[in-house]
């Protein structure tokens, strides 16, 4: 598994310009 | 803007403005306590805490100018060290118990329900005492905290990142010695008290530690309900430390 799979959500947390706590 | 850019007085502000905001269970623990409920409770807000702490990073200035595997990392590494910190500095004023949330505080005997709890509990407990000792400022603590996670992992992508790293870790030492030096401490006693803070880092990892290896043991026994994110980052710690 690539490391990106692994950590799909922090990923996305940190990637996304909205704020996570937003998106959460 | 950069950090570099920034005065030691700007970055604190900053450091400052990106605080979380505290975070509520909104679940009533009903008495008596047990294993099962105090784990869920607990889990459940570190999940949420999680959310939180990758808004503060993002806010951290120079963070997101890292690579994104260099922030997943440094992340990964310090999550729970992070949340540690928040607790103790919550927990200041509070001889005796730790507050989790605005709206769950335990008390030693209160934790000591679950497995293992209790030397977690007592470490987590000396180390508020000697914040209280410190009587550490809230300048201080959003520097620390800071430190924390820009110092959790040394090994980053490139040596272009790293040079980023300690760049921005100067710049919050820097921050850290301007907040000491507005105290009404003579030189001599400035550094000791900066070596004094430092060094509750340490306590602040090795504490850390334990709880990993705690919350690991309880997902092997399924003991408690893993949250997806708060699952993830447990097992990327798992995998780096193996």
């Amino acid at each position: 598994t690539s490391l990106k799979e692994k950590h799909k959500i922090l990923h996305q947390l940190l990637q996304n310009s909205t704020s996570p706590v937003d998106l959460a | 803007p950069q950090p570099s850019a920034l005065t030691s007085e700007q970055l604190i502000e900053r450091l400052m403005e990106a605080e979380p905001p505290g975070i509520y269970l909104m679940k009533d623990m009903k008495k008596p306590l047990t294993e099962a409920k105090v784990m869920m409770s607990l889990t459940n807000l570190a999940d949420k805490e999680l959310v939180h702490m990758i808004t503060w990073a993002k806010k951290i200035p120079g963070f997101v100018e890292l690579g994104l595997l260099d922030q997943v990392h440094l992340l990964e590494c310090c999550w729970l060290e992070v949340q540690m910190v928040g607790l103790i500095w919550r927990s200041v004023d509070h001889p005796g118990k730790l507050i989790f949330s605005p709206d769950l505080s335990l008390s030693r005997e209160e934790g000591s329900c679950v497995q293992g709890f209790v030397e977690i509990f007592d470490m987590l407990l000396a180390a508020t005492s000697r914040v209280r000792e410190l009587k550490l400022q809230r300048e201080e603590y959003v520097c620390l905290k800071a430190m924390i996670l820009l110092n959790s992992n040394m090994c980053l992508s490139s040596s272009e990142s790293s040079s980023k790293l300690l760049r921005l870790l100067d710049a919050v030492t820097d921050a850290l010695v301007s907040a000491i030096g507005k105290t009404v401490l003579t030189f001599r006693q400035q550094y000791t008290r900066l070596a004094h803070l430092l060094m509750l880092l340490s306590h602040i990892r090795h504490v850390s530690n334990k709880g990993m290896d705690h919350l690991h043991c309880m997902k092997m026994k399924n003991m408690v309900p893993l949250y997806d994110l708060l699952l993830e980052m447990l097992d990327a710690h798992i995998m780096h430390s193996s």
